[in-house]
This record gives structure tokens, sequence and C-alpha cells, in this order.
């Protein structure tokens, strides 16, 4: 099963949904591959890969031939392999565009190892390239991380109209799993409460437009979650009893649910 | 002066810098273009321009050699015009890569209006392909704006590596002229202290390592830029007597400065 984390609209939270669901599905025993598409490599930075040791990465595999099973990687996380990201991937669409079969690279990269994991989740850069078009097509469901603001609000609406297109114009067979609400404040001071009412206002229009899209689980704003990397660590290992490890799990539990069919 | 607004971090404030530094400018009387370079097309949204109504469009003008006087158009603030952004932008890797000097389209398109601005700002989408390769290109200098968190510092220095790669390898020759802190806890409440903390922290890691490249001013998180997109508003015209439109002031007469090479 392969989980596509989307969105061009950017710092809506990609990497950080896809480094802690994919740990909290690993936590659950669940044998779980995060490939990171992204050129910045920030999951990979997030797991612990060091900028200079990125390499064999994605772009590596994706666009120079090496082999996935020689490029993945362990994590200090049981149950969970990473294939990096890097700087690679910034020229992909250039190198993409010339090969034969361009859309469907990932899918056919991916083969040989995708029964080796229940879960393959891929975190995408801020874009709509062949890229990102790469990562849909390799897709069974994909998830949109948004955070209630205006400006992300419209970018949802361009993301939603450019994957509806791939979908009737490529015969893209991929399922919107949900839409994941995150960065919801949660504090009950004044000062901060303009902001909240901002938000839950447009939380209320993607309930109203998209309905059940919009996942239950909502995750608020949590300066643990912005720490967590700097040490390498999933929200799990670095704060297990947080809110913020508490809304992960629950994320997880309703991304299994979905994923099953309920 | 073309001054391009890049970070291939997402989510950083580039469309808030660009419009709100744009309309600061416009408003001291400098006759200013922005030039929307991003597919989502915030920056045009932002100055109430319909999703539906992009075109004419940056892309198009890069792209399919529309004429850029035409496509250029007034915005509701006086002495800014815009060039929209817009979809067909995503896949100006693509089509850029099959022409002649594909690195320098963008200075080509700016050349015959580049008399009638004082001031050109650049929004980028969060990339570093080859359409911001040609925004570097074209700028005489750029800003990074970043905001004070793990992943978006291992982000500048990154994006700090690649340009310094452009500058030698292509010979380009743009100047930092700043980099700006935005999103910069401004509360004193305790629940947000450890947030402030962990951002001050980050913030003298850039002053140490970047020097007086990092702009004195700073642009603090306030939710009424959050807010002025959504009126298709500057920051001065949404809220003039607030904090924000003070800061963008402020940050305006240090560019200012820094351009006349104070
Ligand atoms: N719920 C949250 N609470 C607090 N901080 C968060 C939360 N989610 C993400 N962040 C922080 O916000 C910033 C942006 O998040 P992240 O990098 O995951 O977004 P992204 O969509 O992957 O960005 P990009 O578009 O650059 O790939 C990061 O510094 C991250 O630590
Ligand atoms: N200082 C600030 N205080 C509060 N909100 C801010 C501030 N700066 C930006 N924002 C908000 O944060 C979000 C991201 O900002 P913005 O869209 O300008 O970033 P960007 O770097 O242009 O994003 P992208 O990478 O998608 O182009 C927007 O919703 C914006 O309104
Ligand atoms: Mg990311
Ligand atoms: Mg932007």
């Amino acid at each position: 099963m392969v989980i596509v984390v989307i969105n061009n609209k950017g710092g809506t939270g990609k990497t950080t949904t896809c480094v802690n669901l994919s740990a909290a599905l690993a936590n659950l025993g669940y044998r779980v591959l995060l490939v990171d598409l992204d050129p910045q490599a920030s999951a990979s930075l997030s797991l612990g890969v060091d900028y200079s040791n990125l390499s064999p990465s994605s772009g590596e595999v994706l666009l120079e031939g090496y082999s996935i099973e020689k490029a993945i990687r362990k994590t200090n996380i049981n149950c969970l392999d990473l294939l990096t990201g890097g700087i690679e991937l910034a020229h992909s669409d250039l190198v993409l565009s010339d090969i034969e079969d361009r859309e469907n690279k990932l899918t056919e990269v991916l083969e040989p190892i995708k029964d080796r994991y229940d879960y393959i989740l891929c975190d995408c850069a801020p874009a709509l390239s062949l890229l990102q078009v790469n990562a849909l097509i390799a897709g069974d469901h994909f998830i949109i991380p948004v955070v209630p603001e205006y400006l992300a609000l419209e970018g949802l609406v361009n993301l939603m109209d450019v994957v509806e297109r791939f979908k009737t114009g490529m015969g893209v067979d991929i399922d919107l799993l949900g839409i994941i609400i995150n960065k919801l404040n949660s504090t009950p001071f004044v000062f901060l409460n303009r902001e909240l009412r901002n938000q839950l206002d447009i939380v209320n229009l993607l309930r109203e437009h998209y309905g059940d899209k919009v996942l239950k689980t909502t995750i608020k704003r949590n300066v643990q979650l912005t720490e967590a990397p700097s040490y390498n660590q999933s929200i799990f290992q670095y704060a297990p009893k947080s809110n913020a490890a508490q809304q992960y799990s629950q994320l997880a539990e309703e991304i299994l649910m979905r994923c099953n069919g309920f």
C-alpha cells in the first residue's frame, strides 16, 4: 500500500506528517518504508541522516538506475526503512522528460520491493511537476496536510483541480484518503483566539466543501514537533507522552481504518 | 533593480514578503512591478486577481512568447503593477529545457520594461529548478525569508550551497541582500516562551553564521498577515496601524539602504 503525502503549498506539514505517521505505523508493528522525494531531504534529515551522507538517494535510483535494494537503509526506528531524498531530484523533471514512460518511473522502481512493506509513504516536495505525477501514479492513496490559513486554502483548490485532471487525463487511479488539518492553534489565550477563530472558520469551510474527506483527527500546533527533527527523532521518541504523540497515534488509527475501507 | 525573493523551503513567507515589501515601496512612491513566478499564484491571489482570471500570466510570457507589455496589469495599489503567476509555470522546466539560452529567458523578457520600474520583485515557488535559476540570473539582489525552526535552517544551508555553485559555475552575479527572519513569536506568554527560546537560539545561530547578512528588521508572527490576503489587501491597506505594517515599513527602509550600498 503506497500512500503519497502531497501539497504544492509549502510548509503545510508534509514532512512532519510523513515522518511521524511512518513512525506511528512502525510502532504498531507494520513494516514501513519512507520514500523521500524532496530535494531538500527534510524527512531524511529528520530521521538522522546527515546532509553529506544522503547518497545513495531516491534521485540516484529514479534517475541513474541505482539499485533500490542497495539504496534503502535502516533508521533508528524499528520496522521503519528509508530511501533518502537529495539534491539530484532538483532536476528530475529534465531527466525524466527524456526517458520512455516518464510518468511510471517511480512505479517501476518500487515494484521489486513493494511486497516487503505493508506501507510505503512518499514525502513530496512542494510542487506539481513530473516527479509528483510519478508519485500520484505509484500511489494507492494520497493525503493532503493543510494549514487552516487563507493562502493554504486557495492552494488546496488548485491542487484538487490538478489531481482531478490527472485522474481523467491519464487514467491515474489514486484515491484521496483524506485532508489533514495541521497547526491548529490549541491555546485558550485571548491573544491567540482571533487566530483560532479564523482557523475554525476555515476548517468549517473545508468540512462543508470536502465532507468526510477531512480527517477527524486534527494535529495542533505544538512546539515539540519543531524540536523533534533537530534530535533526529520522531515525536514518539522525543516526547512520547505529549499531545502531539497522541494526535499522531490517533491519526495512524484513522488512516488504517480508512485504508481498510471503513 | 530586480530583487528575487527565494527559498526552496516551503511556507517561509516568500509571498507575504513579496506582496508587503512591494506595497511598502509603492507607498513610498517608487514604481514597482511584482513578478509572480509561482504556479500557485499566491501573490496574484493576494493582490485581488481571481484564480480564473490569471491569464495572461508570467508563464505565457516566458513560455509562449506573449507580450509582457500586454500581460502586465495594474493593482488596487498605486504605483504597483503585477505580472500574474499561474499553472502554466508547473511545467516550465520541461519547456525551458528545449529552448536556446534557457537560463536567460526571464532576463530577456524583462528587458523591454525594466526601465519603467524602480524595483521589480520576483516571488518564487519553493524549488531550485530551472525557473529559479532564471530568476537568479535576472536578479540584481536576492532576499531569503526564513522561519527560525530547525527544518528551515537545514533548508537554508542547502540553498546557500546551491546558489554559490550557480555563481561560480554559471558566472551568475547576484548579491544576497539579506536573510529576513519571519514568524518570530512576539508574545510574552509562558506557554509560548519555549517556542520563542528555540527561535532565539536559531536566530543567534543565523547571526553567528551569516553576520550582517541577517537583516536587523524581523517580522513577527501576526495573525493580520494571514487575514490580509483574503481581503486582497496588503498589510498597509488592511491594518495600517498594526505592528506588522510598521515592521514591513522598517523592512522597506532597510532594503532601500542596502540597495544603495549602506
Ligand atoms: N503541528 C505542528 N506544530 C508545530 N510545528 C509544526 C507542525 N507541523 C509542522 N511544523 C513545523 O512547521 C515547519 C513546516 O513543516 P514541514 O517541513 O513538515 O512542512 P512541509 O510541507 O514538509 O514543507 P515543504 O513544503 O518545505 O516540504 C517545520 O519547521 C515543522 O517543524
Ligand atoms: N509573519 C507572519 N505572521 C503570520 N503568518 C504569516 C507570516 N508570514 C507568513 N504568514 C502566513 O504563513 C503562510 C505561509 O506564508 P507564505 O505563503 O507567504 O509563504 P511562502 O514561502 O510564499 O509559501 P510557498 O512556499 O507555498 O510559496 C501563509 O498562510 C501566510 O499568510
Ligand atoms: Mg517537506
Ligand atoms: Mg509563496
